[in-house]
């Protein structure tokens, strides 16, 4: 637990002194209270469905049909690391396979979360979606805006489509969208945006909320044709992967410009190359 | 053939739906990485023998950065890193690399010291399943005012003897 804000300049972080958790955002243009966490969805889904009845869709490949809403899991420790050039926060939580960093590296104008998941554990038969989920009192209403395969940023509507009336009978997966880059919400005085690594899934289920798919692990297959459940048993345990999102708190007219430039730094990111240098001084190199 | 098009094509290959979206079986989601690595091995060549013209010495690249892991770093006491900008504009650049030392000195090439500090290795990075990695740190420095489609070059020594972790601490 930590009273004191940790900061670099241009974006400062609030944490819950009681939780170690993400309390609060403040930037050179917005202050916002965000809270950010892991959750699962319960696919559904078990070995004893049949596949072929759409009634009883598994969650898989082609399909994110979860049973309920996300279950969060529960923050365990925070170890606070401060150093001249990088600030990290470091959280685990109740289930060893999930855990992150947050940076704050000096002078940005972001913070970065790197997060890791993995192996999902299945062995109760159960298929799990994991997800991080940002809550913020930013009154974006039922919009939030996604990315389009990296091309413009499109406006989307909570339980609605543009061009046809909607039956929602999938709440929270109907209003899941591709996110390649970016997704982001905003009210008339902040806009929050985070940048994403991969190619991830992402909605905004709430005023003020935002959250993206990490990671899945499902049980059966979903009967539209991979014939396969999403399960990779690397090394005998399943996937970790390991990634970052990249969160921009601003006034929204700035939003576009600092998500711009970041996104342009971070996905033409420079390339690194090595050399064996044991021979030799610096001066001579 | 064109050691570009090698990935060109892989990257071709890798835009059908099924690779996007993750719907493929597992034995075609091996191959699309196969050809993947195959055109990234292919284009690390090309890079290698451009870096060659400008008197670089053979580069080595470490493709499991993103397990905090690189024969390179965490394997010499000393190791030149360059980084290459693909931006056609000048940006700056965070630089981790992992390390086994417990201090290390960062040089550019004018010979002047870059600030860096030593950050350890979150422990669910260093139980990762497969890592045979032996490092520990990364080292973190800033690769400032990076040339438009062009490179700077780092000169870093590690020592296991001193510990200049100070600055980090536990709260």
């Amino acid at each position: 637990p930590r009273q004191a804000p940790l900061s670099n300049g241009h974006v400062t972080l609030d944490l819950d002194p009681a939780s170690g958790r993400l309390a609060r955002i403040r930037t050179d243009s917005a202050d916002v209270a965000v809270n950010q966490t892991f959750m699962w969805y319960h696919g559904y889904g078990s070995d004893k469905n049949d596949p072929w009845e759409p009634q009883h869709r598994p969650t898989g490949a082609y399909v994110f049909n979860p049973v309920a809403d996300a279950i969060p899991i529960q923050p365990k420790d925070v170890v606070i690391l401060e150093g001249p050039l990088v600030k990290e926060i470091r959280h685990s939580f109740a289930e060893t396979w999930v855990s992150q960093v947050t940076r704050l590296y000096t002078g940005e104008p972001y913070a970065e979360i790197e997060w890791q998941v993995g192996p999902i554990p299945t062995e109760d038969g159960v298929a799990k979606e994991v997800i991080s989920r940002f809550t913020s009192d930013i009154s974006s209403n039922d919009l939030f805006y996604t990315d389009s395969n990296g091309r413009q940023m499109m406006e989307r509507q909570r339980d609605r489509r543009s061009s046809w009336p909607l039956n929602v009978t999938e709440p929270v997966s109907g209003n899941y969208y591709p996110v390649n880059s970016r997704i982001y919400i905003r009210d008339a005085a902040s806009q929050l945006t985070v940048l994403s690594d991969r190619s991830q899934g992402g909605a905004s289920l709430a005023s003020g909320q935002l959250e993206l798919m990490l990671h899945r692990r499902t049980v059966q297959d979903d009967g539209f044709g991979v014939g396969e459940p999403l399960n990779e048993t690397a090394y005998g345990a399943g996937l970790v992967v390991r990634g970052r999102h990249w969160v921009l708190l601003s006034d929204p007219a700035e939003g576009a410009r600092l998500h711009r430039d970041l996104a342009q730094r971070v996905f033409m990111a420079p390339q690194l190359s090595f050399s064996v240098a044991e021979d030799t001084t610096v001066e001579e190199w | 053939p064109n050691r570009v098009d090698i990935l060109r094509n892989a990257m071709a290959i890798n835009q059908h739906h099924d690779a996007v979206t993750g719907t493929e079986k597992q034995p075609v989601a091996d191959d699309y990485v196969m050809r993947l690595s195959e055109g990234t091995e292919s284009c690390q060549q090309a890079v290698n023998d451009a870096f060659s013209l400008a008197g670089l010495p053979k580069q080595s690249f470490c493709n499991q950065l993103n397990t905090s892991s690189c024969d390179v770093t965490e394997g010499h006491d000393q190791f030149v890193v360059t980084v290459y900008n693909p931006l056609p504009r000048a940006v700056g650049h965070w630089v981790r690399v992992p390390v086994t030392g417990l201090s290390a000195t960062v040089a550019d090439g004018d010979g002047t010291v870059v600030e860096s500090q030593l950050s350890p290795i979150p422990e669910e990075v260093l139980r990762l399943p497969g890592r045979t990695s032996t490092a520990t740190y990364e080292l973190v420095f800033r690769a400032d005012d990076l040339p438009p489609l062009g490179f700077r070059s780092y000169f870093v020594s590690v020592s296991a003897s001193i510990a200049v972790s100070q600055h980090m601490h536990k709260a």
